[in-house]
């Protein structure tokens, strides 16, 4: 179903945050827009990773790899308890 | 917990260890499945004001005011975005949507790192005793992430980011997923830039045990927890009609079976299932069972679930045999129905009985709690094991550390099992898995950072390493509950724990974040594979050797080709003077001569603290060996009165 939205990790590069952008959370939602404007962030990181994590389609997530700035877009994965 | 303070010689020692004011200063942040904030685990009294550095919260929420935390409990927090994101909204009427532990391990896991002292602390009378927490002073913080669809990783990595911002020393994870690189494990992500920041974060090493490349959570800034046995059981002694007695391990606390002996049956006996043995839910014929006691095999549905299927087809109680993955570990539970798990040898004598008499006979007697168990500790049979599948270069697990029937405090809102059907509510409750060994570890790296303010993650978790043992006192190495024999650095790692020796451990080999980049670089990542791990530019530098054997590990992994290749590999290593000044000698073991192993210089002065020495181990492939060969060794630094040892695993792949 290429409508349906899993959940992914993206991964940006800090360093290459263009200038327009006050604050890094900024910069993460207009990316984020850039490939989907039904897409809403879960969670912006700021000390474990530089990024945010977010529902795409996989077309949403492949366009999203190849925006500027962007490292890795990871799918979400499962963990448990031992 | 009831026996490890006493297990670990924490009781006796406990003059050495840093005073209440100092561990109340050290934060340990928990991420796992909530916190039951009135268990008494959770008491402040004694404990003196939040340190002022804490910038955590506790969260309101289902069944949750933030009127809950308190002194000991100084942080209370959840992350469900992408649990809801993946599996819609929280079902409220079943899980509560806020830090509440709705199931019990993350009580359980929370208490065990750094509960309070509880008196008379008991799980339906068993293991009676005075609960405490590895960090008794030490604050906690929890962070729940694992819901009863799981735990994802968008929230784990939202909890971690968090528990950073907070300003926590160390954090448990007693959680793991699959085996993926670095660059694509959040737990690793996350945990390297807690590590940047001076936390120590323990992880659990999985329950996939016994199989060999089975461990979890291997990256060399985590320090990755396996488990063993306490001195402590619980017997359930299984008696056959044929008057043979066989010895298994039972929680059950209820009316007792009638004196007599009553009718037995195997499972496979009495079922409508071709895997009729394993009991599993609607599997069993009631007639065939109603009144009996009934035989199935550990493996594939739960344990209690086993127990709660013969109660609901009749059976009167149940005698569960571990096969051949479970070996002659004794894993007790609290069933709802009188029943005793017996080891694989036992099982099979017990089946054997079953098969042969027409009309067999059994019952069982339950012994209550028994100390001073021998020998112990013994690696669980389901401890998981290396070599290490992600880099085997970089020995684990680390240590293990007491994982086996460990008391410790319980959410309000399920009974010992956690199955639905249990409607008994326990203050405490005794479980088992690498989850209640990681805390252990957890708990006592906070002691020794109350200890030891200044030393780094790695200096903490080398201490931890080098004083841990690996033999008993007669000299055999620590045995393998999956297979009775005696068990390798591949199943414990550096060894089980010793707190009180790791308070002074004399040397450590410390490791800072430049050589972490180093070894990703070495393992030939990409500029934005470790801007993934990392978060920052950082480009290996090309005129620059790197390598694995460089990464200051406190153990040694050695990796030969099978097929070809050198037969000599060097590591090198940094030790870092932490006690008094002092000359160490070096001395070496191996189990096989198949590999020389040689260490230069031989002797290290040191004369002021933080000094640091380098050497250089050689090891030498003497011989070919076939493919999945491993030979094992011991270095060991020594001054007469501190002991820094390293397990050695050499492997020809």
């Amino acid at each position: 179903d290429e409508t349906k939205k899993t959940t992914y990790i993206v991964h940006m590069a800090k360093s290459e945050m263009p200038e327009e952008f006050e604050h890094p959370s900024h910069w993460y939602d207009s990316s984020l827009k850039s490939v989907s404007d039904s897409s809403e962030m879960l969670y912006a990181y700021n000390n474990a990773i530089h990024g945010f994590s977010a529902q795409l389609t996989a077309d949403e997530a492949k366009s999203l790899k190849n925006q500027p700035g962007i490292l890795a877009v990871l799918p979400e994965l499962k963990y448990e308890l031992h | 917990t009831t026996r490890t303070p006493e297990f670990l010689r924490l009781d006796k020692n406990a003059a050495l260890f840093p005073a209440s004011s100092a561990a109340g200063a050290v934060v340990i942040g928990v991420l796992d499945t909530g916190v039951w904030p009135e268990s008494k685990s959770f008491a402040d009294t004694g404990l003196g004001p939040v340190p002022s550095t804490w910038k955590g919260e506790c969260e309101s929420g289902t069944n949750f005011s933030s009127k809950l935390c308190n002194g000991k409990l100084i942080g209370a927090r959840y992350f469900a975005n992408g649990y809801e994101a993946a599996l819609g909204p929280i079902d409220e009427s079943k899980e509560s949507k806020s830090p509440r532990d709705d199931d019990g391990h993350g009580t359980h896991t929370a208490s065990t790192v750094g509960g309070s002292a509880v008196e008379k602390a008991s799980m339906l009378g068993y293991a009676e005793g005075t609960a405490r927490g590895m960090a008794s002073f030490a604050r906690i913080a929890a962070y729940k992430v694992c819901w009863l669809g799981g735990c994802f990783s968008s929230d784990i990595l939202a909890a971690i980011d968090k528990a950073v911002e907070d300003n926590v020393n160390v954090l448990s994870m007693s959680l793991g997923g699959g085996m993926s690189d670095y660059n694509r494990d959040s737990v690793a992500i996350g945990a390297f830039a807690a590590m940047e920041k001076g936390i120590l974060i323990s992880c659990s090493a999985g329950n996939a045990g016994p199989s060999a490349f089975s461990l979890s959570n291997v990256a060399p800034w985590i320090t990755t927890v396996g488990a063993g046995t306490l001195d402590r059981d619980f017997p359930a002694y299984v008696s056959l009609g044929n008057g043979q007695n066989y010895s298994g391990v039972s929680l059950f606390r209820g009316a007792p079976l009638p004196g007599s002996l009553l009718p037995f049956v195997h499972a496979a006996n009495a079922s409508n299932s071709s895997s009729g043995n394993l009991c599993m839910m609607g599997t069993l014929i009631p007639e065939k069972v109603k009144g009996k006691i009934v035989l199935c095999d550990r493996g594939v549905n739960p344990r209690v679930q086993k127990g709660e299927n013969v109660k609901a087809a009749g059976g009167l109680g149940m005698v569960l045999a571990n096969t051949a993955a479970n070996g002659e570990e004794l894993v007790a539970d609290a069933h709802l129905l009188p029943a005793s798990t017996v080891g694989q040898k036992s099982g099979d004598a017990i089946k054997k009985y079953l098969f042969s008499d027409p009309n067999p006979t059994v019952t069982i007697f339950f012994e209550g709690t028994k100390l001073g168990i021998q020998p112990s500790p013994v690696v669980a049979a389901f401890s998981s094991r290396g070599p290490n599948s992600i880099t085997p270069g970089i020995l684990k697990p680390d240590l293990i550390a007491p994982g086996v029937n460990v008391l410790a405090g319980w959410s309000g809102g399920v009974g010992p099992t956690g199955l639905a059907d249990d409607t008994r509510r326990v203050e405490f409750n005794i479980i088992s898995g690498t989850s209640m060994s990681c805390p252990h570890v957890s708990g006592l790296a906070a002691l020794l950072k109350a200890a030891h303010p200044d030393w780094s993650p790695a200096a903490i978790r080398s201490a931890l390493m080098t004083t841990a043992y690996s033999t008993y006192p007669n000299g055999q190495n620590l045995q393998d509950l999956a297979t009775g024999k005696p068990s390798t650095p591949f199943d414990y790692g550096a060894g089980h724990v010793d707190p009180v020796a790791a308070l002074d451990p004399g040397l450590v080999y410390d490791l800072t974040v430049n050589d972490y980049l180093d070894f990703l670089c070495a393992l030939n990542y990409t500029p934005s594979e470790i801007s993934s791990v990392a978060r920052r530019s950082f480009t290996c530098d090309a005129k620059k050797k790197y390598s694995v054997t460089d990464l200051n590990y406190p153990s040694f992994a050695v990796s030969f080709d099978a097929v070809g290749g050198s037969n000599v590999i060097k590591h090198t290593r940094t030790l870092t003077n932490v006690g008094a000044p002092g000359t160490y000698k070096v001395s070496l073991s191996s189990d096989n001569p198949a590999v020389k192993i040689s260490v230069e210089p031989a002797t290290l002065s040191f004369t002021q603290t933080n000094e640091k020495k380098p050497f250089v181990v050689t090891f030498t492939a003497v011989s070919t060996m076939p493919s999945n060969t491993n030979v094992f060794g011991h270095l060991e630094w020594s001054d007469g009165k501190h002991v820094v040892g390293s397990p050695i695993g050499v492997s020809w792949t």
